[in-house]
């Protein structure tokens, strides 16, 4: 048995709004640690992974480690039913082919619930373990979306630069080339204005802007995004979700011929 | 020219 109340049941809707298109089908997995997915775009080139904590929801029921395959566009369909401020309610049973979304209204005059059959997904979990990062940019979420956006009617791909000058975003194609300097900025009146860069050693990578846009869907999520770098691995780009957990995307670099 | 690596590159399967 498996039932989990969100209180901010718009968290969950922002959640599939930003996967969605990434990811056709996934496994959610839910253990006592909390909701959590890890999917690989049908390209393996991003991840994404998502952890609610199970100390985040108002009511969290798990009495067994549930893997549950889930068409992430028919689950955005459903969600997108739920009002901005519903609170929502996962529900399963052990073993069932379904999975149940209860939204209330918070004044409780409206109750729908919502049920949407499970599929069977091979998971292909990818181990990834904790790296230390030659250098990790934090900066407005919604900079960085604008950043990504505009590079994308210029070029394909963008060369993420960090050195002690700033974090330099640049793209190139056939009208000409464009260079985006985003220096360190923490004497901002709110703190999620702040652009924060702490590098041990400078790092350039090239990333394909398709899959960078595709991340900045979940700028609603966070007003701020962290952006990881090393070389020879890939770009971890990391979007709090309120206090309860992250959506973290992970993007396999280009490499020059 | 370049290569559009995969994340198999980096990570194995559990």
């Amino acid at each position: 048995m498996l039932e989990l109340r969100l209180v901010q049941g718009s968290l969950l809707k922002k959640v599939l709004e930003s996967v969605k298109d990434l990811v056709n089908d996934a496994n959610f997995d839910c253990s006592a640690t909390g909701f959590s997915l890890q999917a690989m775009d049908s390209s393996h080139v991003a991840l994404v992974a998502l952890l609610l904590r199970s100390e985040g929801f108002e009511h969290y029921r798990c009495d067994r480690n549930l893997s549950m395959g889930m068409n992430l566009n028919n689950m955005a369909k459903m969600l997108k039913c739920a009002g901005n401020d519903d609170i929502v309610t996962i529900k399963a049973d052990d073993g069932g082919d379904t999975v149940t979304f209860m939204f209330e209204s918070p004044t409780q005059d409206k109750i729908a619930d919502f049920e949407m059959k499970l599929m069977d997904i091979d998971s292909e979990h990818l181990g990834i373990p904790e790296a230390e990062f030659q250098a990790i940019v934090r900066m407005p979420s919604a900079e960085f979306a604008r950043i990504c956006k505009d590079l994308s009617s210029i070029g394909d791909t963008v060369v993420i630069s960090v050195t002690k000058e700033g974090v330099k975003f640049s793209t190139r194609g056939d009208i000409g080339t464009a260079n985006i300097v985003c220096r360190q900025n923490t004497t901002v009146d709110k703190p999620e204005d702040a652009t924060v860069i702490e590098m041990q050693e400078p790092v350039s990578l090239t990333f394909a802007l398709r899959y960078m846009n595709s991340f900045t869907k979940a700028t609603p999520l966070s007003n701020q995004v962290t952006i990881s770098l090393s070389s020879e691995l890939p770009v971890v780009v990391e979007y709090k979700v309120a206090e309860m957990g992250y959506i973290r995307f992970y993007l396999a670099p280009k490499l020059e011929e | 020219h370049e290569t559009q690596l995969r994340l198999e590159a980096f990570y194995t399967f559990n």
